[in-house]
């Protein structure tokens, strides 16, 4: 769930 | 990174430069939906906030960021200005408002986190999946588009449609899993899927783009 909050893509 | 992943983003960007294309050797933006440039503004503001705290995390993401938000600045500001005659109020007239009202609705129920750059993240993601429809209704008014304007769709069409795969090759390899960008992403596709087929059975076949 964390990890979904890096926005890594545009 | 996959290959979807950047072969999405290089459509995105020809998309762009697809437009600016037109206009400059059309000397004209007719069969462009103004509204639709103006949501996908708002969209890449809302979105690409975090340029500011993230820029060194990807420099190839912040500057796709910048590219975006200054080129479709940069059309708006062409469409209003140098080439503001072809502008037809007339027939961009889809309810913008309820777009905007809707993904701020979607926005407030769905985010990741109540902050405000989550909140406003989602609402950028979701009204960008119909942020298309001004132009795609336009389109459906006058029945017809210049060829290089469906090539403009295609490519603008293919980007989201290119996350899909990313999505699903990064669900099963890496175990990632973003639900709010795939779901609008996925409706964002969907949306394109009459204009893909008329684009495919008519355009490739070097026949005009023409509505039955």
């Amino acid at each position: 769930y964390e990890e979904v909050l890096v926005k890594d893509e545009l | 990174m996959n290959l979807f992943r950047i072969l999405g983003d290089l459509s995105h960007l020809v998309s762009i430069f697809i437009l600016l294309q037109k206009m400059r050797s059309t000397r004209s933006c007719a069969g462009i939906s103004l509204r639709t440039q103006i949501l996908y503004l708002m969209v890449y503001c809302t979105r690409y906030l975090d340029i500011f705290w993230t820029f060194n995390a990807s420099l190839y993401n912040s500057s796709m960021k910048l590219v975006f938000i200054l080129s479709t600045a940069y059309t708006i500001y062409l469409m209003r200005t140098v080439y503001k005659t072809a502008l037809d109020p007339q027939i961009d007239t889809f309810a913008t408002y309820y777009l905007v009202g809707g993904a701020g609705l979607l926005a407030v129920l769905f985010p990741y986190k109540y902050t405000v750059y989550e909140v406003l993240w989602s609402f950028s993601i979701w009204l960008e999946s119909v942020a298309i429809l001004p132009q795609l209704f336009m389109l459906q008014r006058t029945g017809e588009a210049e060829t290089i304007t469906t090539h403009y769709l295609f490519a603008l069409g293919a980007y989201r449609a290119l996350y899909i795969p990313n999505w699903l090759y990064r669900w099963f390899l890496e175990g990632h899993f973003d639900p709010i960008a795939t779901v609008a992403g996925i409706i964002q596709t969907l949306l394109y899927s009459d204009f893909f087929y008329i684009y495919y059975t008519k355009v490739l076949k070097g026949k005009k783009f023409e509505l039955p």
